[in-house]
C-alpha cells in the first residue's frame, strides 16, 4: 500500500491511498485502503496522516482521523501518532501497523507497532527524497 | 535518584508495548519554509519524485490533489512492493483488486473505489469520483464501468504471471493461511461452513465426527486464538 500526503505551495493539504490489498482476502473484503480516516485523512486547517498495515483492524479504529483530530486539539505530530497507534494495540496487542503524521508547519512524525515502518519524505530543503526508519 | 525521570519513563512504556517512533523529520517550526512536502508509507523513492515534480513546478506550483494522482500512479505502474496496482495480492480466487481513495483537505471532497475489478488506475478512478459525483465511494464491477465510462483503459486483466503463481502455490498449500474463522474446514480450502463454537468449549463433550473433545478440536485448528494466523501473515508485502 502506498498512502501519501502532500502539501502544495499554498498550503493546500491532499491525502490519497492506492493498494491491491491483503493476499489470499476472502473475494469481496475490502480493508481500510478507500476508508476515510482509516489509511489516510487530511485538512487542510490542521494537517494530513497516512497509515499501512492490517487494514482489517486499522479501519476500526480510523487512526488516521484520530491523528488529525488529535493534532487539531493542540498535539504535535509525535505524540498524535503514538496516541493513534497505541489505541490500537491496546485492544490488538499483536495487530501490525505504522502511520506517518505531518502538521500543517510541515512538521512530520511516524509511529509503528509490530514490525520495522519507514516513511519517505520530499521538501524544499532537501535535495532529494529522505527515507526515515521508524525502529521498534 | 528520588525523584521520577519522564524520559526513562517512557521509555518503559515505550518497551512495554512494542511501540516505535521517529524523531520528528526536520519540519519548519513556521509555516512556508519547507512547502512544498511531500511524505509516503515505505521507502517508495519514485512515487514521492513523482508527486515532487507536479507540486514543486515553477509560479504557484501544481496542485497537492494532482500531485497525490502522481505519486499514487507512478506507485500503481511500478507495483511497488507487489501491493500497489496490478498484478498483485491474488484473492482467494487468484483475482486481483484494487482500492484507492483520494481526499482534498481543502474542500474535504473525498473519492475513492473499492474492489473495483479490470481498471488498472485505481487512483485516477478515485479521482474521477471525487470530482465528477457527489458520492465518495464505489465498489465493485460498478466502479469498473464507472472508471471506462469516464475514459480509462478497461476492462484489463490485473493478474500477473507472479500473482497467479502465488496463488498456485496458495492452493497446493490446502489454502493456507486464510482468513477465515470459525468454519469448517479449518485446514484445508472451501467451501466453508459455518461452525458454532459452543459457550463454554471445556466443558463440551465429543465434537461430532472427529473424535476429540472441542477443546482439543478448537485448539487443533487454531480457532481458541483465531487472530494468530492473520497476524504473522501480515508483512512488508503483504498488507493495506
Amino acid at each position: 500500500t502506498i498512502s501519501m500526503a502532500v502539501v502544495d505551495k499554498m498550503g493546500h493539504i491532499a491525502v490519497g491511498t492506492s493498494t491491491n490489498g491483503a493476499t489470499f482476502k476472502i473475494p469481496g473484503r475490502v480493508g481500510d485502503g478507500p476508508i476515510p480516516g482509516s489509511s489516510a485523512y487530511g485538512d487542510d486547517e490542521v494537517g494530513a496522516c497516512g497509515a499501512t498495515g492490517d487494514g482489517d483492524i486499522m479501519m476500526r479504529f480510523l487512526p488516521c482521523y484520530q491523528v488529525v483530530e488529535s493534532m487539531r486539539l493542540g498535539m504535535e505530530p509525535r505524540d498524535a501518532a503514538v496516541d493513534a497507534i497505541s489505541r490500537i494495540a491496546r485492544k490488538y496487542p499483536d495487530f501490525v501497523g505504522a502511520l506517518f503524521a505531518i502538521n500543517k508547519k510541515g512538521v512530520h512524525a511516524g509511529a509503528c507497532h509490530g514490525w520495522t515502518f519507514q516513511y519517505s519524505v520530499r521538501n524544499s530543503s532537501m535535495q532529494d527524497v529522505e527515507v526515515i526508519t521508524v525502529t521498534p | 535518584m528520588g525523584r521520577s525521570n519522564p524520559g526513562l519513563l517512557l521509555g518503559i512504556v515505550l518497551l512495554r508495548f512494542n511501540w516505535c517512533l521517529a524523531v520528528d523529520g526536520g519540519g519548519a517550526e513556521e509555516g512556508g519554509g519547507v512547502f512544498p512536502v511531500v511524505v509516503s508509507t515505505w521507502p517508495f523513492r519514485e512515487a514521492v519524485r513523482a508527486a515532487w515534480d507536479v507540486v514543486k513546478a515553477g509560479g504557484a506550483g501544481g496542485s497537492a490533489v494532482d500531485a497525490v494522482v502522481a505519486g499514487c500512479s507512478a506507485c500503481e505502474e511500478l507495483r511497488c512492493d507487489g501491493t500497489v496496482g496490478p498484478g498483485g495480492s491474488p484473492d482467494e480466487d487468484g483475482e486481483t483488486t484494487l482500492d484507492a481513495l483520494i481526499m482534498n483537505g481543502k474542500t474535504m471532497e473525498i473519492g475513492a473505489v473499492a474492489a473495483m475489478r479490470y481498471v488498472k488506475d485505481a487512483i485516477m478512478a478515485a479521482k474521477l469520483v471525487m470530482e465528477h459525483t457527489g458520492h465518495t465511494l464505489l465498489v465493485g464491477e460498478k466502479a469498473t464501468s464507472f472508471a471506462i465510462s469516464m475514459g480509462l483503459t478497461g476492462p484489463t486483466n490485473l493478474s500477473s504471471p507472479e500473482s497467479v503463481a502465488k496463488w498456485s502455490k496458495w492452493r497446493q498449500n490446502n489454502c493456507q493461511p486464510n482468513f477465515w474463522k470459525n468454519v469448517n474446514p479449518a485446514g484445508n480450502c472451501g467451501p466453508y461452513h459455518p461452525i458454532n463454537i459452543p459457550k463454554d468449549p471445556v466443558k463440551s463433550a465429543v465434537w461430532e465426527n472427529e473424535g476429540l473433545t472441542c477443546q482439543e478440536w478448537l485448539k487443533n485448528d487454531n480457532l481458541l486464538e483465531p487472530t494468530n494466523s492473520r497476524f504473522k501473515s501480515v508483512n512488508r508485502h503483504n498488507h493495506d
